[in-house]
């Protein structure tokens, strides 16, 4: 059975910010 | 070309949160995603608020534009209709809910206008 890292499910990756 | 849907929206799909522990994609919570992100060294929680849908140029897709974090940086999208994203605190909604769930399986809410989405970002590229 495949299993997937949490984060694949986030479609996107947002542009970076400064903190 | 709208971004197609991967295989682990399916219902029954295993999920490894941050932490080694392992759900079912139906079954994940908003802790889930901010408690992974919280142990992650790279990545960092973020919300996108929806703030337009349009039809997109490809049959069955839509754009949809994203207002994300405190910068409020624009990011526009184009997916297929039953594509899911998960609300904060109400779980995974799409455009198309009933499509999403005769195709996956993956009960869903209406995604709309003004809902706050789980989206990552990098920790820092500094």
């Amino acid at each position: 059975v495949p299993v997937f890292p949490w984060h694949s499910l986030v479609p996107f990756l947002a542009p970076t910010q400064s903190d | 070309s709208p971004v197609a849907l991967p295989p682990f929206f399916m219902r029954g799909s295993i999920i490894q949160l941050a932490d080694g522990e392992l759900k079912r994609v139906e079954d994940l919570k908003t802790e889930d995603f901010i408690q992974s992100a919280e142990i992650s060294s790279e990545l960092k929680i973020d919300s996108s608020t929806v703030e337009r849908i349009d039809t997109g140029q490809s049959p069955n897709a839509v754009l949809i534009q994203f207002s994300v974090g405190e910068l409020k940086a624009q990011v526009c999208v184009e997916v297929l209709v039953e594509y899911p994203f998960f609300v904060f605190g109400q779980g995974w909604s799409s455009c198309c809910p009933d499509r999403t769930t005769q195709l996956f399986e993956l009960s869903c809410a209406k995604l709309c206008v003004g809902d706050v989405c789980v989206s990552l970002t990098l920790r820092s590229l500094r």
